[in-house]
This record gives C-alpha cells, structure tokens and sequence, in this order.
C-alpha cells in the first residue's frame, strides 16, 4: 500500500501527511483553501486546491487510483458526507473519516467508510480517566518501534498455556489481553495458566521487530 | 479535587465536561455561543454564556475557586492565550489548555499553562503508525476500569525480581516498561529476571482496584 489521498488539510489532515511523507508514503493533499495547500506544499508529494465534493475533479486528479483515503474535512459535516461518498463509489478500498458527532459517524459508515475517527470525543474521555486518576497515563509512552497489536487465530500457539509459551522471555513480548469465545469477551492481563484457543484474538504488546519474529515462527 | 471548569464547548469541552460530570465532579462551563451553551445546560452543574477573556467576568462567575480549569477554545489563538494567562492569575493550580500549534503550545506553557493536549496531532501519529503496521492497534482497548499507571519509588518491591514478585499472578498487574537510572531511560518488558530499583519508576497495566491493592501493600 503505497498512496494515500487526504482530504482537507487543516491541523489533523496537515499532521498526517507530513507523517505518513516523512514514512515513504506516496502522499497527495487536497483542500479548497489556497493558503492551506500553501502551507504543506513542500512536505507532502502533492498537495492541490480543489474541492472534493466535486467527483469529477477527484477523478481527474486521479484520486480514484489511491490505496486510502482518509476524509479530514471538520467543520463541513455535508462536505465530509459527499466527499466519502465519492470516494467509495470511485471504488476505493479503505476511507477513513473522522466524525465531528455520533450521527455523523453514522451516516460516514451508512456510507461506506471503513473506519471512523472520533478525536475530540476519545481525547476527553481519555482526559476525564485522567483526571479522575492522577496516576493514571492513558497511554503508551509512545517508542517508534513498539505498539499494541493483535494476533488472530495464533494456531500454533493453541493448545498451551501462557506459562508454557513464555512470550515475554521469548519474544520479548506481552500478552496483555484475550478476546474469546464466541461473544468476543475480553480478559485482560491473562493468568499464566491460561490456555490458548485456536479462536482466540490476542492482543499483544512488543516491538515491530518482536512481533515479525512472532508471525514468522507460528504462521 | 471537585470542581472543574471547562472554558470553551465545542466538541472536545462538550464530551469532556458530559463524563466529568457523570464521574461525579461538579462542572461549570463556559461559551461566548449562546446555542452551545443551551446544548449542554442539562448534562453538567452549570452552563453560562460568557467571554472568558473578561478577567472580570471569570471572577464574577466564581471562576477562581475551581481546582481544575481546561481551556477547550479551538480556533481562536488569542482567546485561548488571554483566558489561560488570567486563569493562572486568578490562583487556579491546574490549568490544561488544547493547543493548534507547537507554536500555541509553547507560549500557552510559557504563560503557565500546566498540561498541553495536542488532539488533532497525537491522533494523526496515531493514525500514522496504524497505517504503516495494519495489525497494529494504537490504543488499550479503552476498558472502563483498566489503565496505565505510574508507580514511583518502589521501595517495598526494590531488590527482587520480577519472577519473584510475580506481580500478574499475585495482583493482576503487569509491568510494561520500567524507567530507571539517572537518564531515566524507559526499558520496556522488562524481563523476568529484571531486578527492580528504588529510583525505578515502573510503568504498570491494571486495573483500578489492583492498583490499589498493590499501593496499599508496598507503601
Ligand atoms: N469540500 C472540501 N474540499 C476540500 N477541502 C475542504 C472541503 N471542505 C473543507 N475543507 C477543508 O478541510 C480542512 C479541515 O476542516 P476544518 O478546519 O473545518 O476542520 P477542523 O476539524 O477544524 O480541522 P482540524 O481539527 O484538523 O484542524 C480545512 O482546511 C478546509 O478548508
Ligand atoms: N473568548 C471565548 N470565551 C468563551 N468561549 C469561547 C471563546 N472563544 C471561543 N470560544 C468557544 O470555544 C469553543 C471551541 O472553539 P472552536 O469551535 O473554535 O474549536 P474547535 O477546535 O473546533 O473545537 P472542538 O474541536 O472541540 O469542536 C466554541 O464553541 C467557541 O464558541
């Protein structure tokens, strides 16, 4: 996956282009204001003034071709509507779009985005965690090379528990939580006798490097 | 600490201000938008339309007697500037603003500001990361009751291992990373035979009420 389209470039669009850029990707920048596309020019391979919810534009810009999308339209809830819309009938596999409420987020997937981003709403809830919690981080302290992931079907590790596994002197790794059974139930922080299943999600924490190794030995 | 005021009501100060007053903490918030405010009147202790860059209308208001003041004003650079500056003036201990630039960031820390929250970048670095590892989540799947905490000076776990504490079989918790040394250099999973150190700072994943267990036993 090499090229990403984003749409409006305010704060979060101008963040994320730069990001991804600076990451190898092929990365092109739409927004209607001039100075906006100004602005990002020479940190992204291309950024146009253009106004998305105008199909044709996005089809001759060859939007249509891009890997993903991500809609980073705030304010303009209608424009954010029909500028994913656009981008799904054009045929686009994945379309991120970030919500400014819960019905926008709605009527976004209604419409086919694969994935909403709710980022002034989880912010304040990880916020008001917080601060009922001094001691509390709400996050990871966040090391380039080291995240949260998850394993599905972890065949080869079925069948034994997590004593026996040992991931975290193995690899480096550590099972933090489990989604099981049919209901997807999540068991979080894992017993040392807790035996996998061969349906299980398990959701991990290492590094990039540690989880290669991971996939290598049980895939 | 039970009084909190949230100055701005756009999306962020409105959903932080709705579950910071379902956590039982009296919210008093603050709008120029006099629709804004209606919105949100019946879902916190007190909603008021008024200027926050008026030092007057703060005091009128009894502004200077929360413990806790979140500057949740977007778009308006100077406003944010203006109301963060009089809130420190007025005597409130903690102050957290939301900045839009690096820019607006260091001159909110500057005036005093206490914490800067940077929504819209964190989430594009969020984002970023997930898209260049596709089985990466960049988040806990957010638990009501599980977090992330700090655990500073451990004096009573310093000097063993952490086989020998077994702190997931016996609390329920599991350390992630560990800070350690002069450089507080952040280690993360740690291994079994790490031996903690009275200056560690260990950086542990649980649940509210094993946090507390494990405080009460070690301090
Ligand atoms: N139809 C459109 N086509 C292209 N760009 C658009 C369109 N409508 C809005 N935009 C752009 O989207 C960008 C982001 O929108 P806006 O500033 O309203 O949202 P925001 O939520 O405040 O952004 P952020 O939080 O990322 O700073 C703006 O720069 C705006 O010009
Ligand atoms: N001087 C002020 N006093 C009180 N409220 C203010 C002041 N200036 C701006 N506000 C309010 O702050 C709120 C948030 O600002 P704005 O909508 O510009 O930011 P935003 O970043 O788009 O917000 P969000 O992302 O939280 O939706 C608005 O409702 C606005 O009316």
């Amino acid at each position: 996956m090499r090229q990403i389209a984003i749409i409006g470039l305010g704060n979060f669009g101008y963040y994320l282009g730069r990001e991804l850029y600076s990451k190898g990707f092929d990365v092109i920048g739409l927004d209607v204001q001039q100075e906006v596309v100004q602005k990002v020019k020479n940190e992204i391979s291309e950024a146009v003034v253009a106004d998305s919810t105008d199909k044709d534009t996005l089809m001759a810009l060859g939007i249509g071709q891009v890997d993903l999308a991500v809609v980073a339209i705030g304010t303009n809830m209608l424009a954010s509507i029909i500028t994913t819309f656009h981008l799904k009938e054009m045929g686009i596999k994945r379309v991120i779009a970030k919500a400014l409420s819960e019905a926008h987020g709605q009527i976004l997937s209604r419409i086919g985005a694969n994935e909403i981003l709710f980022p002034e709403r989880d912010l304040a809830h990880s916020l008001a965690r917080r601060i009922q919690n001094p001691n509390m981080l709400e996050y990871l302290p966040s090391i380039q090379d080291y995240g949260i992931f998850e394993l599905i079907h972890p065949r080869k590790l079925s069948g034994k528990a997590l004593r026996e596994l040992d991931l975290t002197n193995q690899y480096g790794i550590q099972v933090i939580a489990i989604r099981s059974g049919a209901e997807k139930e999540l068991t979080f922080i894992p017993r040392a006798d807790y035996i996998v299943k061969e349906n299980d999600v398990m959701i991990l924490l290492g590094s990039n490097q540690a989880m290669d190794h991971l996939l290598k030995d049980t895939t």
